[in-house]
Formats: C-alpha cells, sequence, structure tokens
C-alpha cells in the first residue's frame, strides 16, 4: 500500500532550522534523509498505484532516482521498455527525457503509435566517474516529450539492432 | 573550432578557443548580444584573524579573501553536437566539470556541473562558486527571489532599514538564492534559475555568482559541533551536481521567460519506467 503521509511527516521534521540550511550535525542528515527516502519509497507506491488506475492497466513501475547520473537499472537492462511523464502543470509542457541504455539504436514511439525522433549519446567521462561502480549504462536515450496540463503520456521504447554501416552513439572525441 | 559555439533558433553560447571559458551569450531572436565570462572559483574558508576569531563553517561563512582564486585559467573542452540538443563539455579540474547544453528548442542555456570531491590535502576548507561576468552596470543591485515568490532588490553594503556598517565585503553581501537571481542593466537581463537553495550575490557590478558546493576543516561554534567535512562513502569527499539554467534577455521580457521556467523547474514531469511495450494509456 502506497501513502503520503510517511512523506509528509518525514518533510515537516525537515521544516527545522537546521534541515533547511543545512546547519545539523551528520548524523542528524544521516537520519533527515532516510526519512526523506522512506516518505519518497511510500509515495513512488502511491504513483504507481494512480497511474495503474488511470492507466487501466497492472504494471510494475520503476522510478529512475539516480538520472542526475545517469543510472537506471530498468532502462539499462530491458531491451523494451515504456515511459509514462506526468506533468503536475496546469499547462502543457515540453521535457527532454534522458534515460541510461545500454543499446545504441532505439525506435521511441508516442501513446498514437507515432515514431518519436530520438538520439543515442555516450554517457560522458564525467558521469562514468562520479557514478562510482553504480550502474553499467554507455549511452544515453535522449527524446522531447510533450505532455498535457495535469496529466502525462506514455513513450514506448524498443532496442533495435543496428543496420550495419549506420552510425553509432554520437561521437565525443575531444577537439 | 576556430570560435566553439553551441545555438538553437534562440539561443547561442560562444566560448573563447584559448581558454574554453564562456565569453558570451547572443539572444538571436532579439539580436541582443552579451560578453559573459564564466568560471569556477573558490574562496578560502577562515580559521580565524586578527580581526575576529569566527571561523567558516557550517553557519558561517567568512572567506579569507576578498576575491576567490579560479579553478583553472583554461577548461579543456569537447563538444557533443546532435539534431537534438548541442553540449560543450568543460573540464575544469579533476574535480569540478561542466556540461553547457542548449536543447533544440529551448530559449535557456543549460549548465550542469559536477564538483567534488573538494580536496583538502593544503589543509584549506573551500568554497565553491559558480560566477558569471559581464560589463552590464549594474550600480550595485541585483535581485533574488523570496522562497520563489516576490523578487527582492539587494543593494551591495547597503540594508533598507538600518545604517549598515559593512565588516565582510563578500559574506556580508551573500543572500539566499531559492529559485533565481539576476542582474540587469537598462538593456540586458542575465538571469539564473538554480535547482536547489544556494548562496549567490553579485560582488562587483556586472557579476553574478552562486555557491555551489563547500567542504571546511573547522567548526563555526555556533552549536553544530563539528567541521562541515562529510567525507562521503569513499572517504574522499562529496560529489555535487545540479543545474543551473541561464537567461539572457530584455528586462521587460525576462519575467515571463523565468517565472514559467522557474514553475517547471518546480513541478517537473515525473519520469516512470515500466517493463515491455503495452502501451500504459487509455485514450478517455
Amino acid at each position: 500500500a502506497g501513502d503520503s503521509a510517511t512523506l509528509k511527516r518525514a518533510v515537516a521534521v525537515a521544516q527545522h532550522h537546521d534541515a533547511v540550511s543545512g546547519t545539523e550535525k551528520q548524523n542528524v542528515v544521516y537520519d533527515y534523509a532516510k526519512r526523506l527516502a522512506g516518505g519518497w519509497d511510500k509515495c513512488q507506491v502511491l504513483v504507481a498505484n494512480a497511474l495503474s488506475i488511470l492507466t487501466g492497466t497492472k504494471q510494475n513501475f520503476a522510478f529512475c532516482n539516480n538520472l542526475n547520473i545517469s543510472v537506471c537499472p530498468q532502462t539499462e537492462s530491458l531491451s523494451a521498455f515504456t515511459v509514462t511523464v506526468y506533468n503536475p502543470l496546469g499547462r502543457p509542457v515540453s521535457s527532454v527525457v534522458r534515460l541510461p541504455v545500454n543499446g545504441s539504436v532505439y525506435s521511441v514511439s508516442d501513446a498514437r503509435g507515432q515514431t518519436v525522433p530520438n538520439q543515442v549519446v555516450a554517457v560522458s567521462a564525467v558521469t562514468r566517474r562520479v557514478r562510482n561502480g553504480r550502474g553499467y549504462a554507455v549511452n544515453e536515450l535522449v527524446f522531447e516529450a510533450s505532455v498535457p496540463a495535469v496529466g502525462f503520456t506514455t513513450f514506448t521504447v524498443s532496442r533495435q539492432q543496428p543496420s550495419t554501416g549506420a552510425p553509432g552513439p554520437s561521437d565525443q572525441t575531444p577537439s | 573550432d576556430q570560435t566553439p559555439s553551441i545555438q538553437n533558433k534562440h539561443i547561442r553560447v560562444r566560448f573563447d578557443p584559448v581558454t574554453g571559458l564562456i565569453s558570451g551569450i547572443d539572444n538571436l531572436e532579439k539580436n541582443l548580444s552579451l560578453p559573459v565570462t564564466h568560471n569556477f572559483y573558490w574562496y578560502t574558508g577562515s580559521k580565524g584573524d586578527y580581526r575576529s576569531g569566527q571561523t567558516s563553517g557550517a553557519y558561517i561563512f567568512r572567506p579569507v579573501e576578498g576575491k576567490p582564486y579560479p579553478m583553472a585559467a583554461n577548461a579543456s573542452i569537447y563538444k557533443v553536437q546532435t539534431a537534438m540538443f548541442e553540449e560543450i563539455h568543460q573540464n575544469f579540474s579533476s574535480w569540478c566539470s561542466q556540461v553547457v547544453r542548449l536543447h533544440r528548442n529551448q530559449r535557456m542555456v543549460e549548465l550542469e556541473w559536477t564538483v567534488g570531491p573538494i580536496p583538502l590535502a593544503d589543509s584549506r576548507g573551500k568554497e565553491i562558486i559558480s560566477r558569471f561576468d559581464t560589463p552590464l552596470k549594474t550600480d550595485g543591485l541585483f535581485y533574488t527571489d523570496s522562497n520563489g515568490r516576490e523578487i527582492l532588490q539587494r543593494r551591495r553594503d547597503y540594508r533598507p532599514t538600518w545604517h549598515f556598517n559593512q565588516t565582510e565585503p563578500v559574506a556580508g553581501n551573500y543572500y539566499p538564492v531559492n529559485t533565481r537571481i539576476f542582474i540587469r542593466d537598462g538593456k540586458f537581463q542575465l538571469s539564473v534559475l538554480t535547482d536547489r537553495s544556494q548562496g549567490g550575490s553579485s560582488i562587483e557590478d556586472g557579476s553574478l555568482e552562486l555557491m555551489v558546493h563547500r567542504r571546511l576543516i573547522f567548526d563555526d561554534g555556533r552549536g553544530v559541533g563539528e567541521a562541515l567535512n562529510e567525507p562521503g562513502e569513499d572517504g574522499k569527499g562529496l560529489v555535487v551536481r545540479g543545474k543551473h539554467l541561464l537567461f539572457l534577455d530584455t528586462p521587460s521580457a525576462s519575467g515571463q521567460l523565468h517565472r514559467l521556467a522557474a514553475e517547471q523547474q518546480y513541478m517537473a514531469p515525473l519520469v516512470v519506467v515500466a517493463g515491455g511495450t503495452g502501451a500504459a494509456y487509455r485514450t478517455s
């Protein structure tokens, strides 16, 4: 069962002035972080349940919590997956999605089955270094998502076999 | 390239071919061109001096020098160019790098910085800033937000409600930046959105800086009882990565730009992944 109360409590605790300004002891930092992570864990279940109801399907939704360092075990290991993008704003937005992947050619289609232009680029050397051994994605899949107001849209991603002679991920040779 | 640059139909960012640093930003729609030099710098955290025994710590920002040290004179760069985006990767040192990115349809420049682990081998605490220098005549004024709501005008070495005697020329001019900071003159406005609360200031006219990371070796004696020196998982110190979104426009047009973008930062789209290709979607 998902709930938002755990996160609500964690955020309430983190309203202490030490948490807001970062003037707490290191042990307390760890405690705040643990509470917030536990709250977000429960919220993820809540969001997954809500999406299941809204989409009328039951899926094991996964949240990529380490996208900033190009780590997402699901997108790295699966050859086919769906990406649901939810927009909480009251106006349509266009957002760029970057997902860590291990293939070099992907096909992305939107909810109407239309092909969405995408690009696969190599993960930068700095990102590989800061991952510190976590995650093995060598590339990032990039595409633009147009999402309706206070709503969501879904993309289907499939890994393709690179055709002979086709260009691979964009080269990052220093110039 | 003779003059490395990245651009889309809205914005162009130019880089100095010798130093690899950002050298200018052009708003192609409005035909605005502003020389902008960007670099990372660091202040040395104070361990107390003859004026005061106050050290830099979790509560206190008290740099030794009035002017920070540049992270590097040059950044090594390389460019990644695709149909959807262009980016230039800048490497300033073994612990400081940045990706300057322009997506095809975006009106802002995305600066994704990675800083740390901050080395302490020289026994000096360091407070790292990202600084933009422009020729804008800002007359000591800059602007920061108040918790993402009202924008407040800040004036260097001045407080609106009392006669202020400035004793800390850098720290005394730092203000909270929860979502944005900007400088402007009659023609240009340079706005920076943050992805987290940071400290920021404009220490000289036309300059704008944000503190992105800090690691210190003394307790500041204000109650926390320990130095701000988290070694991290590997004992070398924390690495932080974040984003700054940069806008160059006229003062009259900038408000709409940075308010909408900040809203989208705060309520960013949520990406959820599921295995398989069954479209999780009903037209209703």
